[in-house]
């Protein structure tokens, strides 16, 4: 179906996004 | 961390519920310690696949003879759409101070939104898919009520004509459900009760032709053949309301029923 896919792509940018955001507090901790 | 219900939702929540998880622990060890990243790209990425999401969405709505879920889901649009303006104003706050804290709290906000919004999005799609299995066994449920009126062999040729097409989509339909589920207990029902459906219909028209049979014969024995097909037309029916019962189960339910 196209909406789970529509999803997926949503739910892996919102991952990406997180990981980028959170790489540099990684680094501090 | 959120249970989901189907193998499908889990595929596709559940690495960004880990994630959000992980960002809500990381600001709040960190605090505001170090500038946050250029997040102006990666948010861009967000809004056009929301923005795909909504039209994807919009058409499903629109092709869908579903009540429910025309009423159930341009609200979870309109939420999908909300949490992606919540990222890009964090990052637009982001880029003018890499330190601002509601900026990073928004930047949380809209990332959880996003998963609750898309969660109710999927789980709204999932309810209406649930509610098409449930209308076949109700076809199904409609035909067993009618097998204690058929009484000669013509009747009942026809009977099994439109029977086992119906039978046969339930069949399909729940056995792929079952495989669906999360819910191992659920799942296990669902086998079970499709299970039990498949050894009786074959039994269930075997006793209708005995019945019709005692009829032709002179009827002596009708009663008890009556009795017995009875018997196993509600055995199915029986079955096939269970199916019905666990298909709209989620494993929120058994939880707030533990």
């Amino acid at each position: 179906e196209m909406i789970l896919e529509a999803a997926k792509s949503i739910t892996t940018a919102t991952s990406a996004l997180i990981k980028a955001a959170s790489a540099a507090q990684r680094e501090l901790i | 961390m959120p249970v989901f219900h189907t193998k499908t939702i889990e595929s596709i929540l559940e690495p960004v519920a880990q994630q959000v998880s992980k960002l809500v622990i990381l600001h709040e060890e960190a605090e505001d310690g170090i500038p946050m990243p250029d997040l102006e790209q990666p948010v861009k990425s967000v809004s056009n696949a929301v923005f795909n999401l909504v039209k994807v969405g919009r058409d499903t709505i629109n092709s869908s003879d579903d009540p429910i879920l025309r009423q159930d889901m341009p609200g979870a649009l309109v939420r999908v759409e909300r949490s992606s303006r919540l990222l890009e104003e964090a990052s637009g706050r982001l880029k003018d101070d890499p330190f601002s804290p509601p900026a990073r709290k928004l930047l949380i906000e809209g990332s959880g939104g996003i998963l609750q919004a898309t969660s109710a999005l999927l789980l709204c799609f999932d309810e209406s898919e649930v509610r098409k299995i449930i209308r076949e066994c109700h076809r199904v449920l409609d035909y067993l009520a009618v097998a204690e009126v058929i009484g000669t062999l013509d009747d009942l040729v026809q009977f099994l004509r439109d029977l086992s097409p119906c039978l046969s989509r339930v069949s399909r339909e729940v056995s792929a459900r079952e495989k669906e589920l999360t819910h191992q207990v659920h799942s296990e029902i669902l086998i079970r009760c499709l299970d039990e459906v498949k050894t009786l219909a074959p039994i269930l028209i075997c006793s209708m032709k005995i019945y019709i049979h005692i009829l032709t014969q002179g009827g002596k024995g009708a009663e008890e053949a009556a009795e017995n097909r009875n018997y196993l037309a509600q055995r199915m029916t029986d079955e096939i309301n269970e199916i019905i019962r666990v298909l709209q189960l989620t494993s929120y339910d058994e939880e707030q029923s533990d």
